[in-house]
């Protein structure tokens, strides 16, 4: 990336970008280990192969990933995909599960596996001759966010600034842009341009919409963290329609009807609609299952009318005029 | 083409849930009852082996695939919809995954430093580099330095603070919730969380109409680990890998990635089963009706990275 002189050479745009999601590196998993014991345990009495752990992993078993599993992936990063990607989308869960009542979870240890995950995703993107550039300056572009197993408790989530936020600051500070930090600090939410002036990745906090966050409600109270980070999200698609750039959402936990409340999924339904000049689409992880979901943003605008109306407070000529695409 | 007009208006069907609150009604979830337990209605239930997950994927399609419009109630690039996109996961819950996606660049071909989203973080080297390529080429003039904004969103999201301290204030002296005050603060037409519509003059984007940054093809990766498991003799000797899943653009989906092609694709999906309630659409003949059914087992197959699980 640099020239001999030291300065940055025109970089090439590859035209890739990869997703990652729901890595759950499990540092207990054992090879042989009974798949009714989380993989964590051997079992003098289990006789068949199919109810005990191998080495990389046994599908629909309800163990988490081995660690051979987790650093094969990332060498395999390394060699067959770093060279051909512009940017990676990170979308969380970096932890085993808490589904082990002999080993339960500490926060210090949910914390730990992050900055380890942290550090191992550095090392796999960094181009050769990167360490010494700032870390802003490398290449390959790492934009994480934030699981529902990446926080203690389980899927509870509060409004920043907290010492969770500032933790999760200090794991992620070579991937948010400093002038973010205070905003970031609110609700763990940022953006990166992952193409200078081109293209932007919103790293948005989904925990603040998820049903199983028990500090959500819904989003249309100001107090819920919900609406905060709508307030943010709001703001920061304004700022990128200014600046003419194009911009993807990512995070953990999809916003779609089986994850979060229905006025949540009915405001980011409007809000992708009303900002299709920019928003290219979401990527999301935490379902395992590949497959995609549409946004109708009729249904979510006659949503948010009935409500409006219901409260006297429905204006045609307001500053948000219904479409009615029925009529059109 | 064969399978069905896709985006032939005729095949729109009349909404019979017009609502976001409707839709939730015919998953399936309890939304009239707000004191219900929300984590009991909605929770991520599952913490083992996952199960329930194709009737998920049958409520989905019959559900929202099912009701995706054609050109006449949903535009001519599908613009009233958005995509939501669901990837494989790296844990083994069905087989480990990943997706990487290709995009358009067309128009750009190789970025210089001039524009990098961290001034003040750059080396030395760097800044020099940036002011000799602005000079040289005289490059478009770009924002870069995010500062400002960010200091303005702090300011903002102050005061939507102090507006919250106020009507919790207020609230807690019974005599002055009736106050004009009061009311106007709490007036759902002040929630600031409601987009303006899109300006009428404002192109569609990289996801409705193919240009710079839209999105093109994506190939899945996956591991096969009931084959590395059971079929290979010596694991130790066996080279880690992630081959090849699909593409889209594979000869099974052939499709592009606009969001008028997921539409189409998902109202071809749709056509697969019968809707909930409706009496079921003919697909033609039994040729076609077979090709219908093969298409919605292979993305069955996909979404559970074939892993077996539906089986």
């Amino acid at each position: 990336a640099t020239d001999a002189n030291g300065f940055t050479s025109a970089r090439v745009v590859h035209g890739r970008f990869l997703h990652i999601t729901d890595m759950h590196p499990d540092e207990l998993n054992v090879i042989g280990a009974a798949i009714r014991k989380q993989c964590h345990k051997k079992m003098k009495n289990v006789v068949s192969n199919m109810d005990v752990s191998h080495k990389y992993g046994d599908p629909m078993s309800g163990c988490d990933s081995p660690l051979d599993l987790y650093s094969s992936t990332l060498e395999w990063l390394r060699t067959n995909v770093k060279d051909h990607i512009d940017f990676v989308i990170w979308t969380g869960d970096n932890i085993r599960h808490d589904n082990d009542r002999a080993h339960p979870r500490t926060e210090a240890e949910i914390f730990d596996m992050n900055e380890r995950v942290v550090a191992d995703f550095i090392d796999t993107f960094m181009d050769d001759g990167e360490e010494e550039e700032t870390v802003f300056d490398r290449r390959v572009k790492i934009v994480p966010s934030l699981g529902n197993n990446d926080v203690y408790p389980h899927n509870l989530f509060a409004p920043g600034p907290t010492l969770q936020t500032r933790e999760l600051y200090k794991i992620w500070r070579d991937f948010i842009p400093t002038e973010q930090m205070h905003t970031f600090d609110r609700g763990a939410y940022f953006l990166r341009e992952v193409i200078p002036g081109k293209l932007v990745v919103l790293s948005i906090n989904t925990l603040y919409w998820f049903q199983s966050n028990p500090l959500n409600d819904n989003c249309d109270s100001r107090k819920q963290p919900g609406y905060k980070l709508f307030l943010w999200l709001g703001a920061t698609l304004k700022e990128c329609r200014r600046r003419g750039l194009k911009v993807w959402l990512s995070g953990h936990v999809p916003p779609i009807p089986k994850n979060i409340h229905h006025s949540c999924y009915a405001k980011i339904s409007v809000w992708m609609h009303e900002y299709r000049d920019l928003i290219i689409g979401g990527v999301w992880g935490h379902m395992n299952i590949d497959h995609w979901v549409p946004m109708d943003s009729v249904k979510a605008w006659k949503s948010i009318k009935k409500r409006l109306l219901a409260a006297g407070a429905w204006d045609e000529s307001n500053h948000f005029p219904f479409i009615d695409y029925d009529q059109m | 083409e064969e399978l069905v007009g896709a985006m032939d208006d005729e095949s729109d069907t009349d909404d019979d849930f017009e609502t976001v609150e409707d839709l939730y009604r015919s998953l399936g979830y309890d939304i009239d009852d707000e004191s219900s337990d929300p984590l009991h209605t909605f929770s991520d239930r599952y913490m083992g082996a996952p199960n329930g997950k194709v009737t998920y994927l049958e409520n989905l399609r019959d559900s929202m695939y099912a009701k995706l419009k054609g050109k006449k109630k949903g535009g001519d690039f599908s613009e009233r919809y958005s995509i939501a996109h669901i990837s494989s996961s790296v844990i083994p819950t069905y087989n480990p995954g990943l997706r990487i996606w290709e995009y358009n660049i067309t128009e750009f071909n190789s970025l210089d430093n001039s524009e990098s989203e961290a001034q003040g973080s750059q080396t030395l080297a760097g800044k020099l580099s940036s002011y000799l390529n602005t000079s040289a080429k005289n490059t478009t003039f770009h924002y870069g330095d995010w500062s400002y904004f960010f200091q303005q969103l702090e300011n903002l999201l102050d005061d939507e603070e102090q507006i919250e301290k106020l009507i919790t204030e207020l609230e807690s002296s019974p005599d002055k919730m009736n106050s004009s005050e009061y009311l106007q603060m709490k007036a759902p037409s002040k929630d600031k969380t409601i987009p303006n519509i899109m300006p009428a003059s404002l192109p569609l984007g990289p996801a409705y109409i193919p240009q710079a940054l839209s999105p093109e093809r994506y190939v899945q990766y996956y591991v096969d680990l009931n084959e590395v498991n059971y079929q290979k003799k010596d694991i130790d000797s066996w080279k880690f890998n992630y081959k090849l899943h699909y593409s889209t653009d594979d000869k099974f989906e052939s499709r592009g990635l606009l969001v008028k092609d997921w539409v189409n694709f998902g109202r071809k999906l749709a056509k697969t089963a019968p809707v909930k309630g409706k009496e079921t659409e003919k697909l033609g003949d039994s040729e076609t009706q077979l090709k219908g059914e093969k298409l919605w087992k292979n993305y069955v197959d996909r979404a559970f990275i074939s892993s077996g699980y539906q089986e």
